[in-house]
């Protein structure tokens, strides 16, 4: 398996932090810088970062891709322009090497976006309008999934009402976001890693309830009260663990990335989102 | 004593949650909204907030502004005008009075600004292009005193490291700030409330050394060990208590403000940046 993974949103909402806290012990294939320009000549800079991953005895080859300029700006009019340019690029990439006459169609690269994980500052009030610009336009071309950066800023009540006020305005503002299918866990009996925690609900285990999810991310490990080493943030009033499912949702979503909707989030790319890229070609 | 307060900052990063902690039980004397123009005819809303606080005895009526749209949009450029001819009318208003006839300077009205509070938001990364752009023009004009808002998202070593940061760009920016004078503190046996605390130093009482405060605001009250109620978050993971000096900055703030250089803040005003404004205007 082969997970395309872009991660967008301003800058200092914990993006890096989440990335490398995905692969804890995996092994980190490497890093590069790229400079990508959208239609106005500009260029944004996007790091990318591969890392192979076990998941369950399955090999996951993950490629992220971050791009950290965005929102930094006092004007930052177009900066989704630059991302989305990015994405047009890989299935335009991929569209040549399909009409090639050398193709091979079981060794085909696909280095098509899988999924756009987009962070929403922790700010309290909502959407800001940057977020919903780009989420518009991000979600008519790759799959979305909402994601709500360094969460522990949130009290759980807190979190419960900035998840319910950002859906509102996804639903408000009629933003595409990609649609998890119904549960179909393989490893039923940890089921109850997917209750929904800092939202409110505990009865089913359900993706779409917890959206946006809440993650914290972090480069330190610290020992937890089983002496075992976790990734954690140690505040002088407590010590914040991120896989501990009271505190936010990033074990959650990690499974949801990684495990159970991988192939879904491939197919549903290859079989609506770059069939849509292809429709459009081919009508021009 | 009646000390004008600005408070400037981004969305989202705490300025009215942390104007209301200034005033825990104290006579909230009311709110209202106005509109203010900058040059190119953009409006910008700001909110009045007056209290009158009661300080070791000493009456302080406290009129705060705050500018909830600042930095919201997608382009910010010359957000920051709009503050400036804020406070540069109240200057061109005080001059006028001065200057009238039936002027009564026992009793003239001062809504200068006394002090301005910048909010940065706590992104980890240092100040953004907005922060830099907008603290270089307000430097000028009023007294800056830069602030680190929703603080306990950082960790200590995160805290002391970003507050590093921001003192170096402030510096290599040439950002005028308030220049604290040496400590004169009127209650001496409360000295260890100006400890420095999540900077890493633990020597002399500096305010200078605490720059940029790092502080923690709440509208909800928790009950704290000693039973006593106090404004607080309440995390899964453990409680902040905004007044407990280990937690953030906001103790040693509100007293440096309110109390130990309020008169210096008022004089600073009047000697120096009115002074300013007057000699530019009167060399038109
Ligand atoms: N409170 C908190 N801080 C975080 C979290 N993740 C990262 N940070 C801190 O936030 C700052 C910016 O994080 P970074 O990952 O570089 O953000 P990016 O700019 O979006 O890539 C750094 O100081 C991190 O240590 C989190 O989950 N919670
Ligand atoms: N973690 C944290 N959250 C805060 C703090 N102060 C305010 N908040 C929350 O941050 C959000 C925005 O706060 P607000 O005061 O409205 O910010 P403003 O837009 O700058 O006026 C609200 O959800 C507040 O409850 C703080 O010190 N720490």
């Amino acid at each position: 398996f082969a997970l395309n993974l872009l991660v967008v949103g301003e800058t200092g909402t914990g993006k890096s932090t989440f990335i490398n806290s995905l692969f804890s012990s995996d092994i980190y294939d490497g890093k590069e810088s790229l400079g990508i320009s959208n239609r106005i000549g500009q260029t944004i800079q996007v790091e990318k970062t591969r890392v192979t991953l076990m998941e369950k005895g399955v090999q996951v080859r993950l490629t992220i891709v971050d791009v950290p300029g965005f929102g930094h700006y006092v004007d930052n009019s177009n900066t989704w322009n630059s991302v989305v340019a990015y994405i047009d690029k890989r299935y335009h990439e991929y569209l040549e090497r399909e009409m090639s006459v050398k193709r091979n169609l079981e060794s085909q690269l696909d280095d098509r976006v899988h999924c756009c994980l987009y962070f929403i500052a922790p700010n309290g009030h909502g959407l800001r309008p940057l977020d919903i610009s780009a989420m518009k336009a991000l979600g008519t071309k790759v799959n979305v999934i909402p994601v709500i950066g360094r969460a522990d800023t949130l009290t759980s009540d807190e979190c419960r009402e900035f998840k319910e006020k950002i859906r509102r305005e996804l639903k408000e503002h009629d933003i595409k976001l990609y649609d998890f299918p119904a549960e179909n866990d393989p490893d039923a009996d940890e089921e109850d890693e997917l209750k929904p925690t800092r939202n409110g609900h505990s009865k089913e285990p359900n993706a779409k309830a917890l959206l946006p999810f809440a993650v914290i991310g972090s480069n330190t490990f610290i020992e937890n009260k089983d002496g075992r080493k976790v990734r954690g943030r140690k505040y002088p009033w407590g010590t914040v663990e991120i896989d501990n499912s009271d505190h936010c949702d990033f074990t959650v979503l990690r499974r949801l990335l990684l495990r159970i909707h991988l192939s879904d989030l491939m197919d549903v790319t290859d079989q609506v989102h770059y069939e849509n890229y292809r429709c459009e070609y081919f009508n021009k």
